[in-house]
């Protein structure tokens, strides 16, 4: 494992603790997009099947768990949480999921690595793991007021995936038979999703002030 | 036909 890659899944734990942390202690899911969050368990849940089936190493395992209870307890909080889930933005966070599901299940029934069970539904994983920010991105532009925890949570992930980038392209010129060319693809799908926030992101922390997003 | 690595990331 390089640096890159540990760098990279060290942000998407930070990531998914932020936003446990602003939940627990603000009692509050307020800007966050309950459709992000059930797309996110539902990719984990796809992908970490091989749980069962593959042994990578003790890290790779635990770091499973707890991506995939993490995810849960999040979905849990947010429907069903007694106080949380009366901050959620029910009516802002609109996106129409499922399609991003549908289609993301089409698409790897055709392009996958092998058609069995778990690679189609790695592949899918990967695919939905693309777009699932997008339900998110969507809520932060539309609620315009956005806390500094909320901001920081999509801040981590995307940099997770900036890490994983620098990851391939390490392991492309490293490794002789490097060829992940479904989840780089991706991948670099995804990273480009967080281009514009990042770009505001950079701006308001110049100027050391509020993120704004344009309507 | 060679065979798929496994998933070794996460």
């Amino acid at each position: 494992m390089n640096i890159f890659r540990f760098a990279g899944d060290m942000t998407h734990l930070i990531s998914i603790l932020v936003l446990l942390l602003k939940i627990y202690a603000t009692k509050s899911c307020s800007g966050i997009s309950l459709k992000t969050q059930e797309l996110y368990a539902i990719v984990f849940v796809a992908r970490y099947l091989d749980l069962f089936t593959d042994f990578i190493s003790v890290y790779n395992t635990v770091m499973k768990l707890v991506f995939i209870g993490c995810s849960l307890a999040i979905v849990w909080c947010m429907r069903l949480h007694r106080v949380v889930r009366r901050t959620y933005n029910k009516d802002v966070d609109t996106f129409r999921h499922y399609f991003l599901v549908l289609g993301c299940f089409l698409l790897a029934l055709f392009v996958h690595e092998k058609f069995t069970f778990q690679e189609v539904l790695w592949a899918f994983s990967i695919y939905l793991e693309a777009v699932a920010i997008l339900p998110q991105l969507v809520l932060l532009q539309r609620s315009g007021n956005v806390d500094n925890l909320t901001v920081q949570y999509v801040f981590f992930l995307g940099a997770y995936r900036a890490f994983y980038i620098l990851n391939w392209i390490y392991r492309y010129l490293t490794e002789p038979h490097f060829g992940r060319w479904i989840a780089s693809v991706a991948g670099l799908v995804q990273t480009a999703l967080y281009a514009d926030f990042f770009y505001y992101y950079f701006i308001s922390w110049k100027n050391n002030a509020k993120l704004q997003l344009p309507a | 036909e060679p065979e798929t690595e496994a998933h070794d990331e996460l």
